[in-house]
């Protein structure tokens, strides 16, 4: 619904690393941010879902780009000690995320921002939400055009680019 | 770090629908929640990663246990109707927030966090996160638990829990 989105803005310059196949047992979240953290790589969103009948996980997530070649090497390292699966990687991504109040009825706020992406052609490669944020991940190309059309799309005035000159 | 969590909370009664084997091409996540706010469908979380090569997703999304049972009908009709995979779902689950300030060094809250969770040896079955918030699924049985660990692994007084009659 229009009145709920109060915002929406865009983050640049980011990465997705994604673990695959990480065996679903107590422990191993901590053990992957604990590296992560004592690398000092800074993470923008922690991405999790359970597959393979609740076997296995996927855990990504975002982090900038400079830090993307350590990240990914740290995974590599992770996914060996630990026998995941394979480490997959989406280099050169944006993130757009509108802000509301009261976005519980997640539903219809995020069919009307996934549809204004949708109408772009713009692939949505990653979510992620909090009670107040939906936030969409974007080939780095579409973010612009992605921000635009969100805004647009729940009636607001002037995009935020995070990114852009002030 | 201690000082960057203000608050954790608790929130019952949910179950996880997961779409997995999602074709990666702009439109579905659109079509999937159109869908969802037709029924009126109140959604809390959408977690959304790419796997297999970046051709597919696992498209998975938060509600209340009231509504798990016609929003798992409807996620079979999507899978049929657009040739997914297996439609995944995880009944009797809570989820744990942990809300803070700054928390872009996600990787040390997050770390702190799971750890918590993990010396309980408490499952983390989904993670979802904002730049505010980090949200952990957690079995229905351990939610009481998680939620006194991440308090005091933060120094924090009193837990909250949303469900607690006042
Ligand atoms: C997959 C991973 O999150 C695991 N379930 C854990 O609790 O650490
Ligand atoms: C998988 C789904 O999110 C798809 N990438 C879309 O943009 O709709």
């Amino acid at each position: 619904e229009a009145v709920a989105v109060r915002g929406v803005s865009l983050r640049e310059d980011l990465a997705v690393v994604r673990l695959t196949g990480v065996p679903n047992v107590p422990g191993l979240a901590a053990t992957v941010f604990a590296a992560l953290a004592e690398k000092n790589i800074i993470v923008d969103d922690i991405i999790q879902n359970l597959y393979q009948n609740a076997e296995s996980a996927i855990l990504g997530f975002v982090v900038s780009s400079e830090d993307a070649a350590i990240a990914r090497e740290l995974a590599d390292r992770l996914a060996r000690d630990h026998e995941m699966g394979a480490v997959e990687f989406s280099e050169k991504v944006s993130k757009v995320s509108a802000v509301g109040v009261g976005m519980r009825s997640h539903s219809g706020v995020a069919a009307t921002m996934f549809q204004a992406l949708a109408r772009e052609d713009i692939n949505i490669l990653a979510i992620s939400t909090s009670e107040i944020v939906i936030g969409c991940v974007v080939p780095r190309q579409d973010g612009p055009r992605a921000l635009a059309a969100v805004h647009a799309a729940f009636g607001l005035g002037d995009a935020v680019n995070e990114n852009a000159a002030s």
